[in-house]
């Protein structure tokens, strides 16, 4: 996994809108 | 053993990078993010092979996790509630899947509705810490779990399709 220069507020919300 | 489909979706599943669990502060933030990652991209790679078969979210703290899963038998489409708590050894520790409405429905269960994984789970577990995470237990326990007992308990009149109204 790369998770560099994103939030984990922002891969909630990605998660939540999938 | 596992099987080749189940092999097979585990490879395209990124591997996790940190060893943190809950308590970890800092680390287990990041840790978090790399569980969001791998399971975001499952959840693609599976909607890519028409197979989308379940959903997860957490608590802001991403202790809590739940959602719900799928399981189409004879056309007809099953739906579970999903819910599980991350250990405090976690990733040492693999989280406990719970399907709770189905407790009490199945040998293959312990109380509260902890799905039982096969013997050879625990080991691939172990011999993969930290890379495997949530993703991966979705794959290795979960998904395995419903091919085989879904159908069985259909079979068997224990559950009954549920028409979404």
């Amino acid at each position: 996994v790369d998770t560099s220069g994103v939030s984990l507020d922002d891969l909630m919300a990605q998660m939540k809108a999938m | 053993m596992v099987d080749e489909a189940t092999k097979k979706s585990l490879t395209c599943i990124p591997v996790l990078k940190t060893k943190a669990g809950p308590r970890d502060k800092d680390l287990w933030v990041q840790r978090l993010k790399e569980e969001y990652q791998a399971l975001i991209q499952y959840v693609q790679n599976n909607k890519g092979a028409d197979n989308d078969w379940f959903r997860l979210e957490s608590n802001k703290e991403g202790t809590r996790w739940f959602g719900k899963c799928w399981y189409i038998h004879n056309l007809l489409k099953y739906e579970f509630d999903i819910e599980f708590d991350i250990p405090v050894t976690y990733p040492a520790t693999a989280p406990e899947i719970a399907l709770p409405e189905l407790d009490g429905k199945t040998a293959k269960m312990y109380r509260g509705g902890k799905i039982c994984l096969t013997d050879h789970f625990k080991p691939l577990w172990a011999r993969n810490v930290p890379k495997f995470g949530i993703a991966h237990a979705m794959a290795l326990g979960l998904g395995p779990w419903l091919a085989v007992e879904i159908p069985d308990m259909i079979e068997k009149g224990v559950i009954s399709y549920k028409e979404k109204t």
